[in-house]
């Protein structure tokens, strides 16, 4: 059985992406065997991965609203150990075109239980919103991995965000939680980050990953390459912090 | 007749409620009278300016969903020449609701219309996405504003962007138009970050606006105040910089 972890924020611009595309990355090279499923129209961890949005055939969005066969939708990537199921514009339709369709929350849940067995681990990345798409990947997963920025905005969404899972947790989906917070682009030289970052361990507790994710330039440089940080610059501080939290990740599901 | 300008970019995280909450207080420094709309169930520019989300009697929710006056949504702030339309996380109920609701893209243009006169710009914080909320403000606008940060992804949703103003253009309010856009977090020390900027100032020309807004930490400290950058500290680069984009508003707008 996998472990299904969707990485959500409604904030913008937290390191969603980042985190699920180079988690991912370091999980597979530890041998466990992933699957990325790409859930934001922005299609930034498709692209993030190197792929080309406009050439695709079969689509998250034909998984979810075109009934498609999840085996149809997965593409083996070039590397090893991890699958994606790659998204393009066309999901940003889904929402709307979803309104009234039976069981609309569910549909990913129902399409990974046929996959999942061959995954150690299936990674969510969310778009920055708890709409319909985000729903679809709670009422899916075990748990729920949220970056948080260390800035003032950042701690304004977590009540709204703590009541989103808990009312997926009382109607859709009884085994999800909160299975981990990250801090992204840590900055220790400011003020604002140190405040911000001990009001989340307040706030979260022993959920919090020990590993900090620095701001680090090479982590905005990689996807420019279609490179994770694992293969753009392992050495990096960026590199190490993903590599560091793929080791706690594991030891959390194990 | 009010200029009323959307600040619009489905990425997150790129500036987008720090341009409204910083460029409204220059705006009216100058004498200007700004309405400032929070049109993002976040609440970030509300509480950006120091009001208490949870206090609020009437907010933009009432506004789009319920009928509301808008006189009555209407918050004088104990600023000069600022007025603001705040919200809260009801607001995030607000687009399912109105899924079926007659003429739901112009409920915010008509309210607008009763009382633009009274203004010099009508300033609408957008969230991250491209869906009911943000095409509320695209029909009710003169202009969007597009802020866009230096990195990779910042480029993956401009085509999107642009597409989705055209349709509002050709279906909902044929004088809306691209007013400007925006460099945010500046740091011109990084290859990724000029990259990033001479491919925005390809693709849009002289709609850049030739004020870039630098990475400043102060203007992430302010909102920790619920002050604007002109209260908090308007010697700082950050300060500066949106005092400049003010006086570049309002050549373009005069
Ligand atoms: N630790 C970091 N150091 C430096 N830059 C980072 C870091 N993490 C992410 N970034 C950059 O910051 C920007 C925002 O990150 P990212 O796109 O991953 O966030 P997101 O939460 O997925 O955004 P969205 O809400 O739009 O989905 C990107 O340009 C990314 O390359
Ligand atoms: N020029 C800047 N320098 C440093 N920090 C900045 C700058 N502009 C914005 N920030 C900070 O970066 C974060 C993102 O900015 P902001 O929230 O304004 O973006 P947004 O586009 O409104 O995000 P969302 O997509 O969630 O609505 C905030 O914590 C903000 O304080
Ligand atoms: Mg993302
Ligand atoms: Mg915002």
């Amino acid at each position: 059985m996998a472990y299904i972890i969707s990485v959500v924020n409604q904030k913008g611009g937290v390191g969603k992406t980042t985190t699920t595309i180079n988690l991912a990355a370091y999980l597979a090279q530890r041998g466990k065997k992933v699957l990325l499923v790409d859930l934001d129209p922005q299609g930034n961890a498709t692209s993030g991965y190197g792929y080309d949005k406009s050439s695709l055939q079969t689509t998250v969005y034909d998984l979810l609203v075109n009934e498609a066969d999840i085996n149809d939708v997965i593409q083996t990537t070039k590397r090893k150990n991890i699958d994606m199921c790659p998204t393009n514009i066309d999901l940003a339709g889904a929402e709307v075109e979803l309104v009234s369709a039976i069981s609309r929350e569910t549909i990913l849940k129902r399409a990974l239980e046929q996959v999942e067995s061959k995954y150690h681990y299936v990674l969510i990345d969310c778009p920055p919103s708890l709409g319909l798409l985000t729903l679809n990947a709670l009422a899916a997963s075990s748990g729920v991995l949220v970056p948080i920025q260390g800035e003032y905005y950042a701690l304004e969404g977590l009540t709204q965000l703590v009541d989103t899972i808990n009312l997926v947790k009382k109607h859709l989906n009884p085994k999800i939680g909160i299975f981990g917070v990250v801090i992204t682009m840590f900055d220790g030289r400011t003020q604002l980050t140190r405040q911000v970052t001990q009001e989340v361990q307040n706030y979260f507790g022993d959920k919090v990953f020990k590993t900090f994710i620095p701001r680090n330039i090479r982590l905005a440089e990689a996807p420019s390459h279609g490179k994770t940080i694992a293969e753009y610059d392992s050495k990096s501080k960026g590199g190490k912090a993903y590599n560091a939290l793929a080791l706690e990740v594991i030891k959390r599901t194990t």
